[in-house]
C-alpha cells in the first residue's frame, strides 16, 4: 500500500507542474508530504507562485489564483486516474477573460477520456461547449428543460442566422 | 464509462419528470439565477450514494423532496436515476449499460437499485469503488470543493490522493 | 438601548421588503428576533422566497438568491445609518445577466449618499461606473496603476476613439 | 464624509509609493487575477483599524508588508494613509479633512496617526465609532461577508444591527 501511494504521489507531483504551468504561462508549484516518513498517513501541502513572484503559502494567492491552482491540482489527479465524468458548478466565476480562455483549453485537452458538465453564466464558457442545455422556470419554482443545442462541429461555421431568428 | 442518461423526478425544483440526455464531450447548462442547474449537480452526488445532508445545501436530507410551490402541492418522494454506458466493463458487471437509481420517501426509508435490481448502499459503493465516482470523489466541483483541495487541514487533501492510488 | 434597538430593527424590516423587491422583482422576505423577549441578545432570522417558491430557509436559496438577498439586507442597513463609502470585491460574479443589472441600478439608488469602489471582472459593471482604475502587475508581482478614465456624465457620448487608440 | 485619496507604500503588491483619487459616485477597479486589486480593499480595511491577520488572509501580521519578488528585495515596513473630506463634521474634530494613517515595521510595532499626530488604535477606533466605518462595520463586502450576512451563527448579524443602532 505504501508503494501504490508514494507512486501515485510522485505521478500526481510531476502532473501538477504540467497542469498548473499551462494555466498559469510558467511559474512555480509543488506538492510536498509534510511527513515524508509516514507517506500513508501524512498530510499533503501545496505550494505555488504565479510568474515572477515569490513561493508561498497559497492563502496569499488571489480569488482567481486559487481556483486555477485548485483546477490544476484536480486535473493533475485526472491524469493518474481519469474520472469518467466530471461536473465544474461556475468554477469560472473568479476569472478573468484570457484564464477562462486557459480553464477552456485545459477542458479540451481532456474531454477526450473525460465528459464534463460544465454549470456557467459566462457566454465565453458557453460559446466554447459541444452541447447546451438551457434550464428555466416557465412556471415559478418548478425547473424544466428549455432545449439542447448542438454548437457542433468546431471547424464548421455556424450558419448565421437570418436576423431576427 | 459515459454518463448517458440523468432522469429526475420529485428532485429538489424537479417536480415533474425530466430527462437530461447527454453525450461526449463539453455540455454547457445554462439559465437565471435560481433556475435549478446547481440542483442537477446535487441530484448527481446523491444518486451516487452521497449521505451528508449539508452537501445537498439542506439540514435534513428530505429537504430534497419537491416541497411544492404557491400553485403545487408537495411530493411525496424523490426519485433519480444514472444510466451509464458499461461497454468499457470498467464496472464488473456483464451487462453494457449500468443504470443506478435512488429513491427515498417524506416519512423516511431510501431505495437503492442497480439495474433496476433493489440492492443495499453497500453495494452500490463497492461497485463504484474504482471507477473514480464515489460520492465523495473529486468528480463535482464547485466553490467549496476549490476551498477543500486547497484548505489548510490537509486531511481532505490527502483524501483524494487515496482515491486515486 | 432596547428602545433604540427595537427602533432600528422595525427600520430595517420595513427597508428589507422594498430592497428585497426591487432586486427580485417581487417575491417575499422577512427578518425576525429568534427571542423577542431578549432583543438586546436576540438572533436575528431572515427568510427570503423568490417569486412563486414557498417561503424557506436562506440555505435552500441558489448561490445567485443568496448574493443578492444579502445585498438586499445591506442597503436596507444603509437606509438606516448610510455608510460614507462602500467597497464591493467581485460581488456580481455569482449573478446572471439581468440581476447583475439590477444590482447596478440599485448602486445607482444610492450613490448619492454612498461612495462605492466596485472590484469585478464583469463587463456591464464596468460600462455602468462613473470612473475606471485599471491595476497591473507590468513588474511581475509589483501592482501599479495604469490610469483612470472617466466614463462621465451617462448622457454625453462618448467620442469615438480613432481606431487603433 | 467622502474618501478622497488612499496612499500605499510596501503593502502587500504595493511596493512602490501608489497613490488613488478616488470621487464621487461609483469607481470601478479592474484588472487581470492577482494584479493587486483586493489588495487595496485589504489596505483600506487595515487603516481603519483591522486587527485580525486572518481579514488579510495572512496567518501572521507581518504578511502585508511586501515579501519582495524575484527581481526586488522585501521591505522592512507597510504604510497605508486615507484621506476623507470632512467638511460635513461627521468626525467629530475642526479639521475639514481628516488623514488617518496606519505604519507598522517588520520586527514588530503598529503606529497610527491622525493628521499627521501619532494616536493611539483606541483614539482611531473612538473616532470612527458612529460614522459606520469601524473595521467590523458594514462597509467592505465581499464573499465571506456574504456569507456572514446570510450566516446560522446570527450574533454575527447582530452586530451588524448594532452597529446601525
Ligand atoms: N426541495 C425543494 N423543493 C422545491 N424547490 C427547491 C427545493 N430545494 C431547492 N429548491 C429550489 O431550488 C432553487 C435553487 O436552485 P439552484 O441552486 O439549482 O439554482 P441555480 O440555477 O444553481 O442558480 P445560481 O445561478 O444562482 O447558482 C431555490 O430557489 C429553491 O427554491
Ligand atoms: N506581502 C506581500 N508581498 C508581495 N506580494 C503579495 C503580498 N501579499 C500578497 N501578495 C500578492 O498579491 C497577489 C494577490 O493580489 P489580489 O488578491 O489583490 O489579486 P486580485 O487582483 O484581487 O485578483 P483576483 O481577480 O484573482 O481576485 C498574490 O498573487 C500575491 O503574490
Ligand atoms: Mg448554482
Ligand atoms: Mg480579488
Amino acid at each position: 500500500a505504501r508503494e501504490v501511494f508514494e507512486a501515485t504521489f510522485d505521478a500526481v507531483r510531476s502532473n501538477f507542474t504540467r497542469t498548473f504551468q499551462s494555466l498559469f504561462q510558467g511559474g512555480e508549484c509543488d506538492i510536498r508530504l509534510a511527513d515524508p516518513n509516514d507517506p500513508l498517513e501524512s498530510a499533503v501541502e501545496i505550494q505555488a507562485s504565479p510568474l515572477g513572484k515569490r513561493t508561498q503559502r497559497i492563502h496569499l494567492l488571489s480569488g482567481g489564483e486559487r481556483t486555477l491552482t485548485a483546477l490544476a491540482l484536480l486535473f493533475a489527479l485526472y491524469l493518474v486516474k481519469p474520472s469518467p465524468f466530471c461536473v465544474l458548478d461556475e468554477v469560472d466565476a473568479p476569472l478573468d477573460e484570457s484564464n477562462v480562455g486557459r480553464f477552456i483549453r485545459l477542458l479540451y485537452d481532456f474531454k477526450h477520456e473525460t465528459q464534463f458538465v460544465v454549470i456557467t453564466h459566462n457566454p465565453q464558457t458557453m460559446e466554447s461547449a459541444d452541447w447546451v442545455y438551457g434550464v428555466t422556470m416557465e412556471e415559478p419554482g418548478v425547473s424544466s428543460i428549455v432545449g439542447v443545442e448542438l454548437l457542433g462541429a468546431r471547424d464548421v461555421p455556424l450558419p448565421t442566422a437570418p436576423s431576427g431568428a | 464509462m459515459r454518463l448517458k442518461t440523468l432522469r429526475l423526478h420529485g428532485f429538489k425544483s424537479f417536480a415533474d419528470r425530466t430527462t437530461f440526455e447527454f453525450r461526449e464531450g463539453i455540455t454547457a447548462i445554462i439559465g437565471s439565477n435560481g433556475c435549478g442547474k446547481s440542483n442537477i449537480a446535487d441530484a448527481i452526488r446523491w444518486a451516487l450514494g452521497e449521505q451528508r445532508a449539508s452537501a445537498m445545501r439542506g439540514a435534513k436530507m428530505e429537504e430534497v423532496i419537491f416541497q411544492g410551490t404557491a400553485r403545487r402541492r408537495p411530493l411525496s418522494f424523490a426519485e433519480v436515476s444514472l444510466l451509464f454506458d458499461n461497454q468499457s466493463g470498467r464496472v464488473p458487471i456483464p451487462q453494457t449499460e449500468l443504470d443506478l437509481a435512488r429513491k427515498v420517501f417524506r416519512e423516511g426509508g431510501s431505495e437503492y437499485s442497480l439495474n433496476r435490481t433493489a440492492c443495499r448502499l453497500r453495494d452500490v459503493q463497492s461497485l463504484l469503488r474504482d471507477t473514480g465516482l464515489g460520492a465523495n470523489a473529486y468528480s463535482i466541483i464547485e466553490a467549496t470543493m476549490i476551498e477543500t483541495l486547497l484548505s489548510d487541514r490537509a486531511e481532505e487533501r490527502r483524501s483524494l490522493f487515496e482515491e486515486a492510488a
